[in-house]
């Protein structure tokens, strides 16, 4: 039984996208089957990843909108055992055009269902919002994971993203937790990042990663190339950040 | 009478709100009476220039969707010559609130038309998304600034924006014109940062501002303590490339 771990945090420029694509890879690499759902209409994780949004294939618009089968439109990817859930750029009208109807909120639940037994981790990126598209990733969810950039903007959200995790475990998806809080773009050298990785691991004890994403210019190079980190330089801090990320993800989950 | 300037891009954390808070200061301490416009419900221009979002006042949302008159919410920053409509929490429901709402685009639009001989320049701060506040954004709009983070990913989302830029101009505003685009977090000694303005120079022209905004770390200190670049510190490197940025604006304006 596959579980699925969606990332979000609707504050823009975070780090979901590269948690995204690289977690999923780096756990992909250790042999664990896994597959990276794609629903924001940016579609920076399928881009990132290797894949054009703009040319003509099956994606998460007809999973989710037309109703076509999940296994149609999954691709396998050059990462051994990861394979995408494409977005495409035709999503952004999706929250109008699905106002008023029915359920529409477990859209993406109902395709993971079918999903889970192929997979052992499933992994959502989300757009830089808490609209219909975040909210059905929370709904689908087994767990939620945070990355909170080392910026002074990022604590101001967190209440409200918080607040709307709270929502959904109270009505649509009482089982949902959080995974974890991973702190991302820290720099040692600035005095506001420590300060900001202070305030985050006070605030989330246990569940604050102690993994912390430096960062490395190699991770914003990798997607120019459509490469996970460590398929782009396997050598560099930002493929060891999330190599230490990835074992930490792993080891949480024998632990729970 | 007053020019509306709105500043966006759905990408996120590309500098929008560092952008909005920086320029507006920087301008109107030249002494042009300038309002700032926050409707994002981040609330990140609103707590950026020092009031918190979570405080009770008259704010956007009551204008917006209330019918309450502008003036009653414009509240003056410590700034010389700058206001500030502030934004809300609350906003994040408006989307969908009012989605059926005759002229729910427009909603921005009549605001601005009640404040225009108040203000010099009026600058809107937007959310990551191309949603129903963005578009009431570039509805009021006279022109857009378009902030691109020195980023692979920045170059992803242009096309989209420019798409809906456009379809804005067909439609509901035929007079909005881009007022230019602005390089953010450049940092010179990254291949890839200089790569990405090579790119939007030749694709954007004339309309790519001469000035580039450089990574400073003062720039992500300066909201912490509620004041802008300007007011926090003026020696810095990020205070100098917003001064250049403003000037570079004020003579563009007599240019055109
Ligand atoms: N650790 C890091 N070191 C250096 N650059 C990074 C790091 N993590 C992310 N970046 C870069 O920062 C930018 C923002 O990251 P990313 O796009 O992953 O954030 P996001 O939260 O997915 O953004 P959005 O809100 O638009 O979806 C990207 O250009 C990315 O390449
Ligand atoms: N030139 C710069 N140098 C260093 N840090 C910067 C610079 N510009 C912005 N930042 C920091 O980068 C982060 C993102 O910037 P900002 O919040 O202004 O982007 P945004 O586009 O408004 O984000 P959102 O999409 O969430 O609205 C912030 O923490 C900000 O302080
Ligand atoms: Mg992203
Ligand atoms: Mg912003």
């Amino acid at each position: 039984m596959g579980k699925v771990i969606t990332i979000t945090n609707q504050k823009g420029g975070v780090g979901k996208t590269t948690t995204a694509i690289n977690l999923s890879a780096t756990v992909a690499i250790a042999e664990f089957p896994t597959l990276l759902i794609d629903i924001d209409p940016q579609a920076n994780a399928t881009s990132g990843i290797g894949f054009d949004p703009r040319q003509e294939r099956i994606n998460i618009y007809d999973v989710l909108i037309n109703g076509t089968a999940p296994h149609e439109a999954i691709i396998k990817t050059e990462t051994p055992f990861l394979s995408l859930l494409p977005s495409t750029i035709n999503l952004v009208g999706a929250e109008v055009e699905l106002v008023g109807t029915e359920g529409r909120e477990r859209m993406l639940l109902n395709v993971v269902e079918k999903l889970r037994n192929d997979f052992k981790f499933i992994f959502v990126d989300c757009p830089p919002s808490l609209g219909l598209l975040t909210l059905n990733g929370l709904v689908a969810a087994d767990t939620v994971l945070i990355p909170v950039q080392c910026e002074y903007y990022a604590l101001e959200g967190l209440g409200q993203l918080l607040n709307t995790i709270n929502m959904v475990q109270q009505g649509l998806n009482p089982k949902l937790s959080i995974e974890g809080v991973l702190m991302t773009m820290h720099d040692g050298r600035l005095k506001l990042s420590n300060q900001i990785l202070t305030e985050i691991r006070n605030y989330f004890g246990e569940k604050a990663y102690s993994t912390v994403i430096s960062r490395n210019v190699r991770l914003s190079e990798a997607p120019s190339y459509g490469k996970p980190i460590i398929m782009y330089d396997a050598g560099s801090t930002g493929a060891r950040s999330y190599m230490d990320a990835a074992k930490e993800f792993l080891s949480r989950q024998t632990n729970s």
